[in-house]
């Protein structure tokens, strides 16, 4: 472990929690894709198959807070805030996202068993899985303060993994390529996020696409 | 070699 894996991931519970807080707050999930919110769940469950295996308590315990979470979710949004969700302007087709990535897993993986492809699988899910809630904010031109810092900790908690990579390449020789280019695409998704985010909510403004 | 990757990130 070390300062910026450890802050990186704190800012994704952060995330989660804004998320949360933004949805129990306004008691409405406008603004959020469910899209982007199914595949996190995805992501989870198809990566953390490997749950049972002890790495840390550290390790476990983040492992079944991001599974249950991202379900959490799911159900606020398709079940309790139900009325309040407008697949109208959550039209990102995931079906393409999905199946690109399944294809990609089954060619460029470590190895080629069950696990280890959806494993692969999930990495490059995550990359893109922000995509129908960017879509949504760039199709709707604005958001709720809330939800921009939900995807400001989101963007940061992948932009610190980058500096975490490469502290570890040069403290323990540690290399991952499948994760190292997934995580700069998906970092990369967010600078135009980021930028805006800078430009209008750091300066009191509301977040309004220009 | 890739297999020995430790998976011990989130």
């Amino acid at each position: 472990m070390n300062f910026f894996r450890l802050t990186a991931d704190l800012m994704h519970l952060l995330s989660i929690f804004v998320l949360l807080l933004k949805i129990q707050k306004t008691r409405s999930c406008s603004g959020i894709s469910f899209k982007t919110q199914l595949l996190y769940a995805v992501v989870f469950v198809t990566r953390y198959l490997d749950l049972l295996k002890w790495i840390s308590l550290y390790n476990t315990l983040m492992k079944i807070f991001f599974i249950a979470s991202s379900i959490y979710i799911l159900y606020l949004m398709k079940i309790k805030f139900r009325a309040t969700y407008d697949p109208s302007q959550d039209t990102f087709r995931i079906e393409f996202l999905l199946g690109a990535c399944l294809l990609l897993a089954l060619v460029f993986n470590y190895t080629f068993t069950f696990i280890e492809v959806l494993w692969t699988f999930s990495i490059y899910l995550e990359a893109v899985a922000i995509l129908p809630q960017l879509f949504m904010l760039s199709r709707t031109g604005e958001a709720e303060t809330i939800t921009t810092h939900y995807l400001f900790a989101l963007g940061a908690y992948r932009g610190l993994y980058l500096l975490n990579w490469i502290w570890r390449f040069y403290t323990e020789h540690h290399i991952d390529w499948i994760v190292w280019v997934a995580g700069a695409i998906q970092t990369a998704l967010y600078s135009d996020f980021f930028y805006i985010y800078y430009k209008k909510v750091l300066h009191g403004q509301k977040f309004e696409l220009p | 070699n890739a297999n020995k990757i430790i998976k011990d990130e989130l």
